[in-house]
């Protein structure tokens, strides 16, 4: 998951 | 039509003035638009009913697996008009089959043209789009760690509506055909992720992050 920061962060922070 | 309120308004391009060379100039307006629309994508999956009972592991395997596709559907579907021989990336940004070559995404144009051509066949309505967008996004090959229950209820959901909603119509057919593109929509994804990634690799094509990132995922 390290390697899709941005994916990861996006979807977890509701956008 | 759950799906259909959500659908995000279509987005502009920004046409890049950062080069002299036009069909570079005309790339970099394609990828911070695709950038862009990415992000939209990211957000719009939230809306569809189910996916955020997903694990957060499974919405990015989604995501990453599917978001091309999901794009494209958009891209074909907007080229449909007439009989024209454009790729209507936004209704600012059009490039027809010179265009695209000069850019390197050649055999994208062949595709999506052709995806495009078989959507303007079956004269597709806006519901079934929304429902194409959805369900090619949900329909991941990758293999998935966690318990695939709630993914297959959230396929089996959407499979439903898009039957009602044939059925209401009296084409129940048309379910199946549609289900029946999604082939020549994988494919057309796939060549349009290789060749960003090419022009990426080979070409230094500047790429914004979360771009790069979701080409690189697979």
């Amino acid at each position: 998951q390290e390697k899709h920061k941005i994916l990861h962060k996006l979807l977890q922070n509701g956008n | 039509s759950h799906l259909l309120l959500t659908e995000p308004a279509p987005l502009a391009a920004n046409q890049d003035d950062s080069t002299d060379d036009g069909s570079l100039r005309t790339l970099l307006t394609l990828c911070d638009l695709l950038n862009r629309e990415l992000l939209v994508l990211i957000g719009w999956a939230k809306q569809i009913p189910g996916f955020s009972e997903l694990s957060l592991v499974e919405q990015m395997s989604l995501l990453q697996s599917g978001w091309m596709e999901a794009l494209l559907v958009g891209v074909a579907w907007r080229s449909q008009g007439r009989a024209g021989e454009e790729l209507v990336f936004a209704g600012n940004l059009r490039l027809d089959e010179a265009q695209c070559r000069a850019a390197g995404l050649a055999g994208v144009y062949q595709e999506v043209r052709h995806l495009a051509a078989r959507y303007r066949a079956m004269k597709m309505s806006p519901e079934e789009a929304v429902m194409l967008k959805a369900m090619a996004l949900t329909n991941s090959d990758a293999e998935l760690p966690d318990s695939p229950d709630s993914l297959q209820r959230l396929q089996d959901g959407l499979q439903e509506a898009l039957q009602d909603y044939e059925c209401s119509r009296g084409e129940p057919h048309r379910a199946g055909r549609l289900l029946m593109s999604l082939p020549l929509l994988r494919q057309s994804a796939a060549r349009a992720a290789e060749a960003f990634r090419r022009l990426h690799r080979q070409h230094r094509v500047p790429i914004h992050k979360l771009l790069l990132e979701m080409l690189n995922a697979k």
